[in-house]
């Protein structure tokens, strides 16, 4: 099992929309996926049309209870399962946040856990912020894909997330940990912004940036409303179509195809 | 002097765009404004044209060492300066997360400092979370106002918001602080979607979501790029004239025009 951190600190920017609907096209595709809704917002799972409320979060196994490998529930989707998150994961910053081990918190379960999953990819979805659940994250994941909105703001905040990875693999937990790609989304064919940051993250960050760009797309903003990724909702849509392409350069980059 | 912050955990939604362009226009219109960067991303900071590694942020002070009063700097625009924030602040979660009297830590001194602070407004920018930054600035502001972003995802976290705000309340740290407004931001009148999460803010809470809607305009991005607010950048923008409308509404609601 592969474990890739869909993470940005900068808000907004399209974790939850592609660790989904990634996940989505690669569950079509047949892959076996487990999506970690690691964000107390717990968009992913209402995305996936999963009550919050009604599940245990991987809260319990970050404080050392518990057994992971009875989180995973099923979604609608044959080959995608997921582990909620509920408000209890807002408590770890507090819970965890003078442990000096707390960077093995995630990275220790998981790193059990891959010797006997099911799956062959799980994908992390991280809140954006730099506190304990993102780095323990960063300190759990295998590679990171970062995605880039095509805004001013989003771009500045890669260099941050660079530094940020140079630090966890620094202390040792998790050094091979590699940024894998990055994916830009919300390009809006009719700006200069967008034409601007795709050229620059392209300069600066070429060989790990995906060719797939994902567009702005409402459909993609309309599915969560629904708790459908957008495969199930509308499977015919520019971002539906943006989201397959990127699945399969994704498997394509992992030697899969 | 009145303790605005501009909340929101969910990301993206025009927390910074709002605190910096609000801000520009109260400061056009002759009040004393000063914003407060209490995000690491320092989004707000270099908005304004400034280099969040040159300047001290309120991490410090939050520590019980410094003077407030020393950390405002200028910026391009009369009557409008900043408490830039740098990267020290992502410290906080970290060094506050196990502190019982944390909540207190902004508060105590800017209440000491409102006695002499020669501003009219201190507009506090929010990082994205639900740590400890973003609940000090709750525990330290009389208001709140929160940006909500014409999406799906956007609107679900909007009661998430109201029940942290009760549980800061009943800490009694600062049981006076209340919802102010609602900014509805990133408007696309083309969108259905854009429409439906209008008419639920608009129902769910009518009496304090502000009649000025925020349309999307591809200048508000572009302006932080070049260090401008949108006031310098484009003044004759979309954009613009809707921050100005929040302005003059703003002033309204605040008695003073
Ligand atoms: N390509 C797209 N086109 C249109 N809307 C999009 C697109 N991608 C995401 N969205 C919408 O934009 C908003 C932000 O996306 P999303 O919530 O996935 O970002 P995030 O990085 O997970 O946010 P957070 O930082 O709060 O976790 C959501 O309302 C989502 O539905
Ligand atoms: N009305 C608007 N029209 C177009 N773009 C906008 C608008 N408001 C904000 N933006 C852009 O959208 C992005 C998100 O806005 P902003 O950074 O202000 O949100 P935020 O809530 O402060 O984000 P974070 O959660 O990361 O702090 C930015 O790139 C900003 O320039
Ligand atoms: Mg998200
Ligand atoms: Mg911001």
């Amino acid at each position: 099992m592969k474990i890739v951190a869909l993470s940005n600190h900068k808000g907004g920017v399209g974790k939850t929309t592609t660790a989904v609907n990634l996940g989505a096209y690669l569950a079509r595709a047949g892959q076996k996926v487990l999506v970690l809704d690691l964000d107390p917002q717990a968009n992913a799972t209402e995305t996936l049309g999963l009550n919050p409320e009604e599940h245990t979060s991987i809260y319990e196994t970050m404080l050392g209870q518990g057994d992971i490998s009875r989180l995973p529930v099923a979604t609608n989707l044959e080959n995608l399962h997921l582990i909620p998150a509920n408000a209890d994961l807002s408590g770890i910053e507090v819970d965890l946040g003078a442990d000096e081990h707390r960077l093995a918190r995630l990275h220790a379960p998981l790193q059990n856990y891959k010797a006997i999953a099911p799956y062959d990819y799980l994908l992390i979805d991280c809140p954006p912020s730099l506190g304990v659940l993102m780095t323990c994250a960063l300190a759990a994941a295998d590679e990171i894909v970062i995605p880039v909105q095509c805004e001013y703001l989003s771009l500045i905040g890669l260099t941050k997330m660079v530094d940020l990875l140079n630090e966890i693999r620094a202390t040792g937990v998790n050094p091979g940990v590699v940024i894998e790609g990055i994916v830009l989304t919300m390009a809006d064919g009719r700006t200069n912004l967008t034409e601007e940051v795709i050229n620059e993250v392209r300069q600066q960050m070429n060989s790990i940036a995906y060719d797939t760009v994902i567009p702005r797309n409402v459909k993609l903003g309309e599915a969560p409303s629904h708790g459908k990724t957008i495969l199930e909702y509308a499977p015919d849509s520019k971002g539906a179509e943006a989201y397959e392409t990127l699945c399969n350069e994704f498997l394509q980059r992992h030697g899969a195809v």
